[in-house]
């Protein structure tokens, strides 16, 4: 599997890349898991704020009012009330950074608003254009920085313990400390690990963490941790951190050893393939091998509960034109379900247990996003959707071939909006050019 | 009325200041309830 090294970052910038055309960016709104993920709505092309004038030549810093031309995720082009028409002076910046306030701040803390110094004699009468330009115009809510502030917040702390699904065999869990946060991001290095260098990032809302005790309440493999001694100040992460899954009635008619179905390659997002139940845990979790490149030991099977959005009835594939990858070593091609159940004396895991939510998630192809490179999670790249399948997102991370492409759920924890790198201060993965990928 | 997102717009009588001297004007801004 081809994985992406880090590239350069110091020249990209989103302003320049979606410009003013066409090109847009996911709406927040369909991030929920982001900050003001679930405040967003309000926002819209048209919107006045109150920004700092940067056509100023007085010695203090002076703002004036601007309008949203154009978003694209927590980004905005704004352009200076007075220019009108004329887009020459628009300019890109991010409303959840400081110093993007709603019309009316200035006021409240006694400074003047400026207008910038070249249309400063364009207008005889600010006050009475202004009147004309505001009235029944939109701004920001008054609780708005402090709602970014709020959202900023994250309940994951240094040093806290969880279990996290074991990098080097993915069907076993081990004991890791939170290290850093970032933009809820967790960068978790496993307990045994002396010089800190073996982590693992992922969301605080991923499904592959968990808090202490989860494997061995539900059966999971798990590495026991070679560390007998607690060290002071650790604490066990609560479990109402983690993110919750859906309970499931596993009386009725239930999944079952053997199974067949199509997952999600967790060693190559990019492919669906053909994979089969390996083991029934409790509280609706599934081991699942991906047939034809299972170790012997079981040791890459991954564990998926039974409403991941990652694992498919047989057939759906084929239903959605989407390439199924056989099982490796299966000569009898083209692949055709009916003959490999036939072949390996297997039923199919019945449609009815599968997840069929699609939420009303927002994304249209084409839109740019920053997405984590799921086969590097430490890397978070600039990224386009390509795809949609229901709630299925084809991601594509611009400047590379199309095989480094990914299959990802639309609520994945693992996609943000443009700006989001900027607005957490994450190292940003800039589109690869010919000669960088080099 | 109110929005999906549980925030309603409301008129506000919002205060500007200019180095011409202070007015006001009405806009909208959306307010959470909760």
């Amino acid at each position: 599997v081809k994985t992406k090294a880090a590239l350069p970052v110091d020249s990209f910038d989103w302003g320049n890349y979606i410009g003013s055309g066409d090109m847009m960016g996911a709406p927040v709104s369909c991030f929920k898991h982001v900050p003001m993920g679930n405040s967003w709505e309000d926002i819209k092309e048209g919107i006045r704020v109150e920004v700092l004038n940067s056509d100023s030549n007085l010695p203090m810093k002076v703002y004036w009012i601007a309008s949203i031309v154009k978003l694209a995720g927590f980004k905005a082009l704004l352009r200076y009330e007075g220019f009108d028409g004329d887009s020459g002076q628009d300019f890109w910046c991010n409303l959840c950074v400081p110093d993007i306030h709603p019309v009316g701040w200035c006021a409240s803390g006694g400074k003047p608003l400026v207008p910038p110094k070249s249309i400063q004699h364009k207008v005889t009468n600010w006050k009475g254009f202004l009147v004309k330009r505001l009235t029944g115009s939109k701004t920001l809510p008054a609780d708005f920085s402090f709602k970014v502030q709020e959202s900023m917040q994250f309940p994951f702390k240094k040093l806290m313990r969880v279990e996290v699904v074991d990098k080097a065999h993915l069907c076993r869990t081990r004991v890791a400390l939170v290290q850093q946060v970032i933009g809820g991001r967790l960068r978790l290095v496993y307990e045994e690990s002396h010089d800190g260098s073996d982590d693992f990032w992922c969301h605080m809302y991923s499904p592959l963490i968990h808090s202490i005790g989860w494997s061995r309440s539900i059966g999971h493999r798990f590495k026991r941790s070679d560390v007998t001694k607690k060290m002071d100040g650790l604490m066990d992460a609560p479990g109402r951190l983690f993110a919750k899954v859906k309970d499931v009635d596993q009386s009725g008619e239930w999944f079952k050893d053997g199974m067949k179905l199509e997952a999600i390659d967790p060693l190559n997002l990019s492919t669906i393939c053909v994979a089969t139940v390996r083991k029934v845990l409790a509280d609706g979790y599934l081991m699942i091998g991906i047939d034809g490149s299972e170790a012997a030991d079981g040791s890459d099977w991954i564990c998926y509960h039974s409403t991941s959005p990652s694992i498919f009835p047989a057939g759906f594939c084929e239903i959605n034109s989407i390439e199924l990858t056989p099982p490796r070593g299966y000569t009898k091609l083209p692949y055709r379900w009916f003959d490999y159940l036939r072949d390996t004396s297997s039923v199919a895991a019945p449609v009815k247990l599968f997840n069929k939510d699609v939420p009303n998630h927002g994304f249209v192809p084409g839109m740019k996003l920053e997405a984590v490179d799921l086969m590097e999670p430490r890397l978070v790249c600039v990224a386009t959707v390509t795809r949609i399948v229901h709630r299925l997102l084809r991601i594509h991370f611009d400047g590379w071939e199309d095989e480094y492409d990914q299959w990802v759920d639309c609520e994945s924890p693992d996609l943000y909006p443009v700006g989001w790198c900027q607005l957490t201060g994450y190292q940003l993965q800039p589109p690869a050019m010919q000669a960088s990928r080099e | 009325g109110a929005e999906a997102s549980g925030r309603k717009w409301e008129q506000k009588q919002v205060q500007i200041k200019t180095l011409e001297g202070e007015f006001s004007v009405t806009m909208w801004a959306s307010d959470d309830k909760k």
